[in-house]
């Protein structure tokens, strides 16, 4: 463990905790893509199965629970008590267009053909492109709100933060998770062009939106 | 390497 790690998994929390204080306080889900929040449950799910099987630590489990809760409580206030505010028609991405190539994917490239080494890998290449819906129903709205845009940023930052442990992992522990390190790039990569907006726009007072 | 792997992170 190390301070990128900690770091990283901090923002994923806020991250979480400030998109339910937004949809809570708001008694809204405008903005917010369901479908998104689906494949983080399905992420967590899939990667989330040896919680009951092999104990690391109680941090590991703490926050794993943690992870779990958040993404189930998000999808329900989403789809059960804000359904009324969901932006339905906006949020159309074709979901089959991720699942496929990443079930395909985690059955073609993983580390061993067992169970849970796909589940695994599944969710590492799921929540690599998890996001791409959310993107895309902002790119299509052509705007965000405030607070969904530092939920974003969290959400970005913490698998950027992620990369700085592995770098610092491979150098102190020779420790090299290939299909985690190049979904992380990857995942990361899809922020970059909010990361910008974000910067220059949000930190600078203005609303995000998309020219 | 990759066998170094520890399910350790999140």
């Amino acid at each position: 463990m190390n301070v990128f790690r900690i770091l990283g998994d901090v923002s994923h929390l806020l991250a979480m905790v400030i998109l339910l204080v937004k949809i809570w306080r708001s008694k809204s889900c405008a903005g917010i893509s369901g479908k998104s929040q689906i494949l983080f449950a399905l992420v967590f799910t899939s990667r989330y199965l040896d919680l009951l099987t092999n104990f690391i630590s109680i941090y590991n489990t703490v926050m794993k629970v943690v992870f779990l809760l958040c993404a189930y409580v998000t999808v329900y206030l989403i789809y059960g008590k804000f359904r009324k505010t969901f932006d339905s028609e906006n949020d159309s991405f074709r979901l089959e267009f991720l699942l496929v190539p990443v079930i395909g994917l985690s059955f073609l490239e993983n580390y061993s053909f067992t169970p849970t080494e796909i589940l695994w890998t599944f969710s590492i290449y799921l929540e690599s492109v998890a996001i791409l819906p959310q993107l895309f129903m902002i790119s299509k709205t052509g705007e965000a709100e405030t607070i969904t845009t530092h939920y974003l940023f969290f959400l970005g930052l913490y698998r950027a933060l992620y990369l700085a442990n592995w770098i610092w992992r491979y150098h102190t522990e020779n420790f090299y998770d290939q299909i985690a390190v190049v979904s992380g790039v990857v995942q990361t990569i899809f922020y970059c062009d909010f990361f910008y907006l974000y910067i220059t726009k949000v930190l600078k007072g203005k609303k995000l939106s998309l020219p | 390497q990759h066998l170094l792997r520890t399910k350790d992170e999140l």
